[in-house]
């Protein structure tokens, strides 16, 4: 089984989008695929059609009550993907954690106890470097970066280097970078300069296949499927799936 | 003095630039303007052509180590614009302040005790409802709040709004809506969906000015300018301005 957290503090750069179609289309490929959602906004757990209103647990319950974790797992209509969803609640964990020994560890040790098996399983990680990221780097092999062909993107990227240095130093020996995928690159000349900067810094840790700013993309959360179940023939769809061959290809 | 906080948790939603070209175009309408960027990321910093390895003092050290605030502000090559800058080791204030009394209100002492007279301070928010959100919240008259047109940017509105109620409630009872931006508009349906949907929600709280995706205002930051000073003809610029008087106007 390997645990892999898609993470990166600067907001808007395609985590989200990122960890549902590369688990939907991991799935697809065969895989048997765990999704868990770790941002309170919840937006993986709504772009896989999940209505929130409806659940009974969720990771808050897993984090905070340490209820198993396969209380919380739901199986969802999409080919061998299972998720642990998100709700609100989750915003209040670094507060009601605060004083709690051993409080990284939790999902950790949630993740230990599992008695279902994965082959992958993807966390989607808020835009912060607080407890719930601190907590999905603990449990995590490797992370996998979504960078956004943007110039503010590039700034983050010292800060979230350094996280990911002391997370090793003192939660996780083993935490690795899986690779970086380079997200809503389109044809101008930004974009190009973006991508080869990021290249020049990271070589081969980035994916040869890259993410183009497509509205097709951005309309199948609004429809709660991810995009090879939404509109397979897309080019959004397509890039994913080859992103999970290279994803699959680089483990071994 | 007017204090107004730009925030959202949704990340990449278009704070850091609203801030940067709100704050410019009020400095071009002849209001004497301080910008504090109270994102780790210094994206807002970098915005504005500020280089932080040169920065002797900044927000870190107004709020950690209470400096007067007058030390840590800098004055732009632009019309009229101040800036407290940010630099990497803000995001270790959530730690460092963790147990002091009356943490929230360090940046509002500050801002108190500042001798230079400013019509307006403009502060960037971080994509996160942490210690630096809620010292801006409690220091500010109102907030602006930056959205996106996307299908996932209107999930995180609940949570916005109930962190608001919570700030009125336990940290600043002066603390409204100034008003909400729909930014990255294009021609899409989502696009359209979406602002008609904010607009039904939010009604006269939503500015006429909507602002469009354009290239041109990406690649501002990368010359460290404002949109006005970096193509003063772009549709960004204009839209920027527009927003900058109706925000004037608004607020009698
Ligand atoms: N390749 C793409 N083409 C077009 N739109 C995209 C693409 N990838 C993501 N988007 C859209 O851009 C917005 C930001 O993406 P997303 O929410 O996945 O980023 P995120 O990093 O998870 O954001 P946050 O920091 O808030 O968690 C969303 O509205 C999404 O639908
Ligand atoms: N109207 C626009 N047209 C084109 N690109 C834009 C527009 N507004 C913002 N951008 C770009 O989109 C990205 C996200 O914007 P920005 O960084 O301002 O959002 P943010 O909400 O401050 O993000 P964060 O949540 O990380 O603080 C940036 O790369 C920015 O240059
Ligand atoms: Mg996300
Ligand atoms: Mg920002």
């Amino acid at each position: 089984m390997k645990v892999i957290a898609v993470t990166n503090q600067k907001g808007g750069v395609g985590k989200t989008t990122s960890t549902v179609n590369m688990a939907a289309s991991l799935g697809v490929l065969g895989h048997k695929v765990l999704m868990i959602d770790m941002d309170p906004q919840g937006n993986a757990t709504t772009g896989l059609g999940i209505n929130k209103a409806d659940l009974q647990s969720c990771i808050y319950t897993v984090l905070v009550d340490e209820i198993p974790i396969e209380e919380a797992v739901i199986q969802t209509p999409f080919q061998n993907l299972w998720v642990v969803p998100a709700t609100i609640n989750l915003s209040g964990v670094d507060l009601e954690l605060a004083s709690v020994i051993g409080r990284e560890s939790r999902l950790k040790q949630a993740i230990e106890d599992m008695q279902q098996e994965f082959d992958y399983v993807l966390i989607d990680c808020p835009p912060s470097l607080g407890l719930l990221t601190l907590n999905a780097l603990t449990v995590s092999n490797s992370i996998i970066v979504p960078i956004q062909a943007e110039y503010y993107a590039l700034e983050g990227l010292t800060q979230l280097l350094n996280t990911i240095r002391l997370a090793q130093r003192h939660l996780n020996k083993e935490l690795v970078i899986e690779g970086i995928v380079l997200t809503m690159v389109n044809k101008t000349n930004l974009s190009a300069e973006v991508e080869q900067e990021v290249r020049n810094i990271f070589d081969k840790k980035v994916y040869k296949t890259t993410i183009s700013r497509g509205v097709r993309l951005s309309e199948a959360p609004s429809y709660g499927k991810p995009i090879y179940y939404y509109d397979q023939r897309s080019r959004g769809a397509q890039e994913y799936l080859e992103l999970a061959k290279e994803v699959m290809k680089h483990g071994n």
